[in-house]
């Protein structure tokens, strides 16, 4: 059904929106003087118990909070950095005891693990990549996917790691002309992985055998989509995308958020949803993330807004908190949180 | 929009793409 036609779903007015669906319960205060960059969660083991614990990143520290008791979370380790500043946390989907993240200025030139040492005492790194490097997405199985720029072409790698952050492997899937700017994993196909170009082109690859299968393109009307989830039910490819060069245009504005589909065998695409603002809301994406049904961005209003995929409107919105715009926001891959973070080192938990 | 804006659809659209696609 939801093949038949473009749905403008109602979209409830803006003063009607509130964050009621979320309730604050926690904050805490990254120390750091320096900027905040980025917010995650991951498991790690404390005193033989994984625990749901918070990862924060500043420019030159990233550090890891445990949950102390409702509430209250304590810093437990923190790696510094003085060369190279932190842009992201990578996430890994399901790996414990260990941070991705991704250094560098404008570009990301290091993708390092950060782990502890065996007895726990002390905080650790391993350079897994360093380059002229455009994209990176933690996978499945320990695996961790990255596209580069040499002098003459691009490369796409994935390397598998160990426990203790030690190279296991390298692979490399055939490049496409075009420079990827974001990938995604299928959702229940572990052999395929998808990338969005800087062309609008939606890339896909067999990890198994490295083949580039298919390059859809999908639309004229964004430029440099990002590819956000994906998932493959009955030979369709339903695709969900942010679109950040998005011009503010028309009484609605441009969607935050698209969900296309995608015959894979044709490379033809059609709309299936398109996500605004509520109205009266200005902004259009800064950033932002999808976990489930759900989708959380940053807008250059400084607020944040909260789709239902499913019912198609915006069900939450989050205006700035004492005067200071939200820079980034993430769901948390333990538990049903959403991580709010402010550049002065302010990060809420929902 | 219809399916058939979309063309044929297979179901093992990753095995046939694996297939006809270049090593």
């Amino acid at each position: 059904d939801s093949l038949k036609q473009t749905e403008r779903a109602d979209v409830p007015a803006g003063d009607n929106l509130n964050p009621g669906n979320l309730q604050l319960v926690s904050k805490l205060k990254n120390p750091s003087g320096s900027c905040s960059v980025d917010v995650g969660a991951v498991w790690w083991e404390i005193a033989g118990v994984k625990q749901p614990c918070i990862v924060t990143a500043c420019e030159y520290a990233v550090s890891l909070w445990k949950p102390l008791g409702p509430g209250q979370w304590r810093e437990m380790y923190s790696w510094l950095f003085t060369e190279v500043p932190v842009l992201q946390i990578v996430s890994m989907p399901d790996v414990y005891n260990l941070v991705c993240v991704a250094l560098g200025n404008l570009e990301i030139r290091e993708i390092r693990a950060l782990l502890c040492s065996s007895d726990g005492e002390s905080e650790k790194q391993v350079l897994l990549s360093s380059g002229n490097i455009h994209a990176v997405l933690g996978l499945t199985e320990r695996r961790l996917v990255s596209s580069s720029r040499t002098l003459c072409d691009q490369q796409v790698e994935i390397i598998t790691f160990a426990e203790d952050g030690g190279s296991q492997g390298k692979q490399f899937l055939m490049p496409p002309e075009e420079t990827v700017l974001t990938f995604a994993e299928i959702e229940g196909m572990q052999e395929a992985l998808l990338g969005t170009t800087i062309m609008n082109n939606v890339v896909m690859w067999n990890l198994n055998t490295g083949q580039l299968l298919r390059k859809m393109h999908v639309g004229d009307s964004y430029q440099a989509s990002i590819c956000h989830k994906a998932y493959s039910e009955m030979g369709l490819l339903f695709v969900v995308l942010s679109h950040p060069c998005a011009k503010e245009r028309g009484p609605s504005g441009s969607p935050v958020f698209q969900l296309i589909a995608v015959n894979p065998k044709t490379a033809l695409s059609v709309d299936v949803m398109l996500y605004y603002l509520p109205q009266g809301q200005a902004g259009r994406f800064l950033e932002g993330d999808v976990k489930d049904n759900f989708a959380a961005a940053v807008l250059t209003s400084g607020a944040i807004a909260i789709w239902d995929l499913l019912l198609g409107h915006c069900t939450a919105l989050l205006p700035p908190i004492s005067d200071q715009n939200w820079s980034f926001v993430k769901w948390s891959g333990t538990d049903s949180h959403l991580l709010a973070g402010q550049k002065d080192g302010n990060i809420f938990v929902y | 929009c219809s399916q058939a804006d979309l063309g044929p659809i297979s179901i093992n659209w990753f095995e046939e793409l694996s297939s006809e696609a270049p090593p």
